[in-house]
C-alpha cells in the first residue's frame, strides 16, 4: 500500500508542477528498480521520449528465447499452468569475450578455453538462482547418433579485485557433463549451477570464466565423424549463460504458490465449512508467513 | 410491492404487479450499460515499446465499464456495504457516489523483453489482465 500512496501523491504532484519525472520518483516496493515493469510504465504516463536506443541482443540468443517463451506462455502471453517449474523469470546473457574465440583442436577434440565475461548487473536482489547452463548454439543441426561424453572443466577467476578485498587466486570447478545431443539439436547446454549458485547468492554482478572441454580422444569411427561436425559448427560462437530465476517480489507471478494453495483441503464428513485457514493469495514476498499451518484433525463427538 | 398497513380502511392486501418475467430477464441479461468486463487489444508499438518488448504481439488487458445496478449482490458478489453506500447515494447525500465498476480479479501476463545491456529476459507478472469485475 506504500507504493500506491506514493503513486497517488506522485500523480497528484505531477499534475502541480513539472519537477522530476513522476516514474524515477516510485521505487517498487522491493526497492530494486532494475527487474521492472513500472519505470516504462510511468515513462509513458509522463509523456516522456522513450529512453536511449537500447544495444541488439545476439539473434541466435534472441531465436532461442523467442522458442522458450512459446513453450512457457500463449500466444496471448498467459504462462501455461502445465508447467511444474517454478521460476517465472529466465535471463540470457551473451559474454564479452576477453580475447578472439579461437577455433579448437578438432584431431585431439579439445576444444580451447573459452575465456569469457559475464556481467549480471540486471539480476535483481529479489531473483533466487533455480538452475544456470551455458548454452552452446550449433550453426546447423548436428544429428549425433549417440549422447557424446566429454568432461568440461570450468575455471572462475576473480573479477578485477576492488581496492579493498585482496584478489582470491582462480578457482576450478570440473563438472563432468554428459553433452546430450538429440536428433536435429540445435543448442548444447552444460549445467554450472552448482557453479554459479554462490556467486549469485552473494549478489556477485560480474563473473569471469574460462571453460575447457576435453572429449575422449579414440572415439568409435561413426561418433569421430559426427564429432567433426559438431566441433565445425560449435567452436565458433562463444557460449551464452541462461539463468533460471524464482523473482519473490509482489509483482512477480508465483504460479506454483496460487496453485499450491489454491486446492481445498478434502472436507471430513461432519466438518462444517470453516473460513480458509490461510490468506488467500498472500503473496511470499509480502511479509514472510509461515507455510499454511495444518488444520487440527476435528475430534469425532 | 407490499402496501403500507394504516388507519384506512383494510383493503385486501393486493401486492403491486410484479413483473417476474421482466425482473428475471434483467437479472439473466444485463442491460449493456451495466458492469461488466471489456475488451482493449493494444500492440505494444502504440506504445513505442516494441523496441524493447518482444512478446507477446498484442495484449489485452481487458477492464470494467457500466452502470452498478441498486441490487448488486447477486450478480457482483458485493458486499452488503456496497447496496449501504448506494442507499446513502440515493436517500441521504448525492455527493457519497454510486459504487463503480472495478475488476475483482486478475490473470498474469508473460513477457518476454530485451534489456538496456543488450540481455534478453522472460518474465511473468501478476494482476496484468482483468478477468472478472464487481461493484464496489
Amino acid at each position: 500500500c506504500r507504493a500506491s500512496s506514493e503513486e497517488s501523491q506522485l500523480t497528484a504532484s505531477a499534475k502541480l508542477e513539472p519537477g522530476p519525472e513522476p516514474w524515477s520518483l516510485l521505487q517498487p516496493v522491493d526497492g530494486d528498480p532494475r527487474s521492472d515493469l513500472l519505470p516504462p510504465l510511468f515513462k509513458v504516463l509522463s509523456g516522456s521520449r522513450s529512453g536511449p536506443p537500447r544495444l541488439q541482443p545476439d539473434s541466435r540468443a534472441l531465436h532461442y528465447m523467442k522458442k522458450l517463451y512459446k513453450t512457457y506462455a500463449t500466444k496471448e502471453g498467459i504462462p501455461k499452468s502445465s508447467r511444474s517449474h517454478l521460476c517465472n523469470t529466465v535471463r540470457l546473457f551473451t559474454p564479452y569475450p576477453l580475447k578472439k574465440y579461437a577455433s579448437g583442436d578438432q584431431e585431439t577434440g579439445i576444444f580451447p578455453p573459452a575465456d569469457l565475461l559475464f556481467n549480471l548487473d540486471r539480476v535483481a536482489a529479489v531473483e533466487r538462482l533455480l538452475k544456470s547452463v551455458l548454452l552452446y548454439t550449433l550453426n546447423n543441426s548436428v544429428s549425433f547418433p549417440s549422447a557424446g561424453k566429454c568432461v568440461c572443466s570450468l575455471v572462475l577467476t576473480e573479477p578485477r579485485a576492488s581496492g579493498k578485498t585482496p584478489p582470491r587466486g582462480p578457482y576450478s570447478v570440473t563438472s563432468s557433463s554428459q553433452l546430450e545431443l538429440r536428433k536435429n539439436s540445435r543448442w548444447i547446454e552444460v549445467d554450472v549451477t552448482s557453479l554459479l549458485q554462490p556467486l549469485v547468492a552473494a549478489s556477485q554482478r560480474s563473473i569471469h570464466m574460462s571453460v575447457n572441454f576435453t572429449c575422449p580422444t579414440d572415439p568409435p569411427k561413426h561418433v569421430a565423424e559426427a564429432r567433426e561436425g559438431l566441433f565445425g559448427s560449435l567452436l565458433r560462437v562463444p557460449p551464452s549463460l541462461l539463468l533460471y530465476l524464482n523473482d519473490t517480489s509482489a509483482q512477480a507471478h508465483h504460479g506454483w504458490y496460487s496453485f499450491r494453495y489454491s486446492k481445498r483441503s478434502p472436507r471430513r464428513p461432519g466438518q462444517r465449512q470453516g473460513v480458509a485457514a490461510c490468506p488467500a493469495r498472500q503473496g511470499p514476498a509480502q511479509g514472510r508467513r509461515a507455510p499454511c499451518p495444518r488444520p487440527r484433525p476435528r475430534l469425532r463427538r | 410491492g407490499r402496501e403500507t398497513l394504516g388507519p384506512k380502511p383494510r383493503k385486501p392486501l393486493v401486492p403491486a404487479p410484479f413483473h417476474h418475467s421482466e425482473h428475471f430477464k434483467r437479472f439473466l441479461f444485463p442491460h449493456d450499460d451495466e458492469c461488466e468486463l471489456r475488451d482493449f487489444r493494444l500492440s505494444f508499438r502504440q506504445l513505442r515499446w516494441d523496441h524493447w518488448i518482444v512478446a507477446p504481439q498484442r495484449y489485452n488487458p481487458r477492464y470494467c465499464k457500466g452502470d452498478c445496478p441498486r441490487a448488486v449482490r447477486h450478480r457482483y458478489g458485493s458486499p452488503i456495504h456496497t447496496m449501504v453506500q448506494n442507499i446513502i447515494h440515493e436517500k441521504l447525500d448525492a455527493a457519497v457516489p454510486r459504487p463503480s465498476c472495478v475488476p475483482a480479479a486478475y490473470n498474469p501476463l508473460s513477457v518476454l523483453t530485451i534489456e538496456p545491456d543488450a540481455s534478453i529476459a522472460y518474465k511473468e507478472y501478476e494482476n496484468m489482465i482483468a478477468t472478472r469485475c464487481t461493484c464496489r
